[in-house]
């Protein structure tokens, strides 16, 4: 349980007081140990420059929680070909979904209207692609929108969670996660969120679904307010992290936005898991916008926790990770995210190691468990793939089997971790066994790679099944992702060098008193060596590198003079070379390697350098090496430079078009500079320009009357677009928030009305207009006195449920 | 029992040699080039309007004899994927 908090930030949103997993003010309710969202929002973290997608049926972009904060260079409408996610509305509200997602993750905060999102500043765009036929090619373009705008992609949808389907993505929709991870965010990769699964009922198990195993999607499942199992979850291995959701009847739920510009607290399952991580994501993102799409699952294995929620396999691995099948490393606590975030360094690169048994088909005998194990080295031979630091590990397997849902696949790791990779499925009756199939498991994240590995495969026939038809194990590899340094402590080596290498770092290099100044000093070239000379005692031929003063042995070390340069200093003896190294330049007036500046790597002066030691960057506006360009330029990594960043960009980092901060006139989405365009003009995506709104609107996404997000001076807005007067049947009246009227809708079935309430003026037909009210022209047969009597005593007819409740009949017969 | 396949008109297609080179192989096929698939580079959308939109049959045709064109490393036409929302 957690402390209520006293310095608890309040919302004027009307459903804030029932935002329960975000703060903890309810006297009436204990308090659970919870997500710490709002801590991180008190350490000023709040999305901001972090640009979110949902993909799903379409976000309702006009919805007042979602409108300021949407963005529509992060939507796109794949179903319809077009830039407008709007979702299609119908009466049968198939298509809210999207919304719903879309306000948990950046619904505005204290706008009078329903909720706050986790990532309340955070940009917001939908990816309409679930209203139609949904293919290898619809999910692909879906992932692959704007993956160097777009830094969180959420979904919360997937393959049928009936129990009995095995699926995943398609050729394409595998190359679009690759590409993403490896190319989105400008390199960074793109951060994929998936909600884990509604079949819990079906006894589905998430392994089955090939999205969610994913190794480049983040699979979120839920737990109810009292930390139980909720009915849909879904467990499985290749689960990272958990929020709350809603639970059984006596638990509470949670609230977020709905279509018609509605909240809605209705049952959300497994789908709002995913938006509420991809809200922390964004959280942590703001807090360090460098992480890669790696840096934030390793973020996710460290601040995860299992507090109070109840499993009965919650397991510590053996690198000290309390892990379950149920709720992978825990609930998610953002506080911890964003201050692990802000000192984060980036983990060493991925390595990939595949390893194979021996021996191959192997017959699973029903009723018995077939075990199957590689001697695992880590592919130590190999440094460009040697793991031994594990993330992820992927077990891909061929199996023949008369009844699939029979099966039970276990992995035990060399430090003896047991991952259930497979459970049992009841409904599952399929006899196409697992053709390649990749089961994923995050249960040995930190554990060593190397040593023995087991797979254990159990069939136990749940119904009649014949018992001469056995299963065949025909083929399995062991795919360990993971790094061959440990992926924390790997600074030490790398970025802070020992002392026995003598590689200082660059705050060293600049810091450092002025080096030992030798062979700086000009001392004549006498001494030992001269005298030697002058008493002749030796007359062999000297190196090709020894000046016209000759030399007192055969070797360049025995020069008294040189052609070119000379090296070194009397203490440390001299040398004679036809170029300087590394960190001298050549000084021909004297014929003497000088040293450069401490900070250079090359220099053609000792102020003047033209590359620089590690660590630096030259500075190309007086050729000196720092650690820090100056504000307009970022550190090139490959040229080692200081370069101009974009035109537009007041500061960027890494790359010139990676913006961090604008120019005058431009304003900062996502890491990109955007004119700012003034009110009544919209960046126009195609042309990269701000183009006139419709003249109704002040402010607006596109140039279209419905695409206003407020209405120009003498505007009201009425419904989704901006009107000079209310059409018949709606009224003008303030709204919250904004700086125009509204056209309210009047009453049910007034044509016509002065306001809000019984103020009808004109009624529609079939109805007549009686004490401002329009009531149904029908006059009921039952209406005596007594009846009407009791009509009257308790007012019936002024509530709005009553008003056709022979009100009509009653109220004439007076 | 298994749910059959539904397979429409839509197919994804491999090819090298830019944009105007897939335009070409379409219109000879009868397809219509809808442009890159996402950001997977020489992957391209065709659409073919005359054949049938959902079929539970992949119906051939001369619009099948793009499989078998030299500049077409992969093509694939596209079944429905029934996905759930959670």
């Amino acid at each position: 349980y957690a402390q209520s908090d006293p310095n608890i930030i309040h919302f004027n949103d009307p459903k804030w007081s029932n935002m329960w997993y975000i703060h903890c003010n309810d006297k009436s309710h204990q308090c659970r140990s919870e997500m710490n969202i709002m801590a991180a929002w008190q350490r000023g973290y709040t999305g901001k420059n972090v640009v979110v997608t949902i993909l799903d049926d379409g976000i309702e972009r006009n919805h007042p929680d979602l409108a300021q904060n949407y963005d529509h260079l992060a939507s796109y409408d794949v179903n319809g070909n077009d830039h407008d996610p709007t979702p299609r509305y119908d009466s049968r509200s198939e298509n809210v979904h999207g919304t719903r997602c879309a306000g948990e993750v950046a619904a505005a905060a204290n706008n009078s209207h329903c909720i706050v999102g986790i990532a309340y500043n955070a940009h917001i765009g939908g990816i309409r692609m679930l209203d139609g036929d949904v293919t290898d090619i619809v999910e692909a373009k879906s992932l692959g929108i704007r993956p160097d705008y777009i830094h969180i992609y959420s979904a919360s949808w997937g393959p049928k969670d009936d129990g009995k389907t095995v699926d995943g993505p398609g050729p394409l929709t595998k190359q679009a996660f690759e590409q993403g991870i490896k190319k989105g965010r400008r390199g960074l990769g793109s951060i994929f969120v998936w909600a884990s699964g509604n079949g819990g009922r079906q006894g589905d198990h998430c392994s089955c679904d090939g999205y969610t195993s994913s190794i480049y999607t983040i699979s979120i499942s839920s737990t109810t307010e009292n930390g139980n199992k909720p009915w849909y979850l879904e467990a499985c291995s290749s689960i990272m992290a958990t929020t709350y959701s809603s639970g059984e009847f006596n638990e509470r739920k949670l609230v977020t936005t709905d279509v018609w510009q509605r909240c809605t607290d209705g049952h959300t399952g497994t789908s709002v898991s995913a938006p509420i991580v991809a809200g922390i994501i964004a959280l942590a993102l703001e807090a360090n916008l460098l992480l890669t799409w790696r840096d934030v699952q390793h973020l996710l294995v460290k601040t995860s926790r299992p507090v109070h929620l109840k499993a009965d396999d919650w397991k510590t691995n053996a690198a000290g990770y309390r892990v379950s099948h149920l709720y992978g490393f825990g609930l998610v606590d953002a506080e911890a995210m964003v201050l692990e975030a802000t000192k984060w360094r980036t983990v060493p690169p991925q390595h990939i190691c595949t390893q194979r048994p021996e021996r191959r088909t192997r017959h699973i005998h029903v009723g018995q468990s077939l075990n199957s194990s590689i001697t695992a080295s880590g592919c130590s031979e190999e440094p460009e793939q040697h793991v031994d630091y594990l993330e992820h590990v992927v077990v891909k397997v061929l199996i023949v089997h008369p009844r699939r849902g029979d099966l039970e696949i276990n992995l035990i790791s060399p430090s003896g971790t047991r991952s259930q990779l497979l459970a049992k499925r009841l409904f599952d009756s399929s006899n196409e066994g697992f053709r390649n199939w990749e089961f994923m498991t995050v249960h040995f994240w930190g554990e060593r790679a190397a040593g023995t590995w087991s797979l254990e495969i159990i069939d136990s026939p749940s119904r009649l099944r014949n018992p001469e038809v056995l299963g065949n194990l025909k083929e399995w590899t062991l795919t360990l992702y993971g790094t061959s340094q440990n992926p924390y402590q790997h600074f030490s080596v790398q970025h802070v060098p020992s002392r026995m290498l003598e590689i200082p770092t660059p705050e060293e290099i600049l810091e450092e008193p002025e080096l030992q100044k030798e062979e700086e000093e000009d001392e004549e070239y006498s001494g030992e060596r001269f005298l030697k000379k002058k008493f002749g005692l030796y007359e062999g031929q000297c190196h090709s590198e020894c000046g016209d003063q000759g030399c007192d042995g055969p070797d360049v070390a025995h020069c008294l003079n040189c052609v070119h340069f000379s090296l070194g200093s009397l203490k440390s003896g001299r040398t004679c070379v036809s170029h300087c190294p590394l960190g001298h330049y050549g000084d021909i007036a004297s014929h003497r390697c000088r040293r450069c500046h401490k900070s250079c790597e090359r220099c053609v002066g000792r102020s003047a350098c033209v590359s620089c030691k590690r660590g630096l960057y030259l500075n190309t506006l007086n050729s000196s090496c720092i650690n820090t360009c100056p504000p307009g330029y970022f550190a090139d990594e490959n040229q080692k430079q200081c370069l101009k960043c974009h035109d537009t960009c007041m500061t960027c980092l890494r790359f010139a078009d990676r913006c961090t901060a604008c120019r005058e006139a431009y304003s900062l989405a996502g890491m990109t500079c955007v004119p700012e365009c003034t009110n009544g003009t919209f960046f126009h995506l195609e042309d990269m320009t701000c183009s006139p709104c419709h003249s109704s609107c002040r402010t607006c996404t596109g140039p279209g009357k419905e695409e206003c997000i407020q209405c120009a001076e003498g505007y009201l807005q009425q419904e989704w677009r901006c009107v000079q007067d209310c059409t018949p049947g709606y009224f003008s009246g303030e709204a919250a928030g904004l700086p125009h009227k509204m056209c309210h809708r009047c009453e049910e079935n007034c044509l016509s009305c002065s306001g809000p309430g019984t103020t009808c003026t004109k009624c529609k037909a079939g109805y007549s207009l009686i004490s401002r009210t329009c009531i149904v022209n029908a006059s009921c047969n039952n209406a005596d006195e007594v009846f009407c009597e009791m009509v009257k005593s308790n007012r019936l007819c002024e509530r709005k449920f009553y008003r056709q409740f022979c009100c009509r009949t009653c109220l004439m017969n007076g | 029992s298994e749910v059959a396949q539904l397979y429409t008109n839509h197919w994804a297609v491999r090819i090298a040699g830019g944009p105007q080179q897939a335009d070409q192989i379409a219109a000879k096929y009868g397809y219509r080039n809808l442009g890159q698939i996402g950001s997977l580079d020489d992957h391209y959308h065709f659409h073919h309007s005359r054949v049938v939109r959902r079929a539970v049959y992949s119906l051939k045709g001369p619009h099948s004899f793009i499989h078998m064109d030299p500049k077409v490393d992969w093509a694939q036409q596209q079944v429905v994927k029934p996905r759930v929302k959670r």
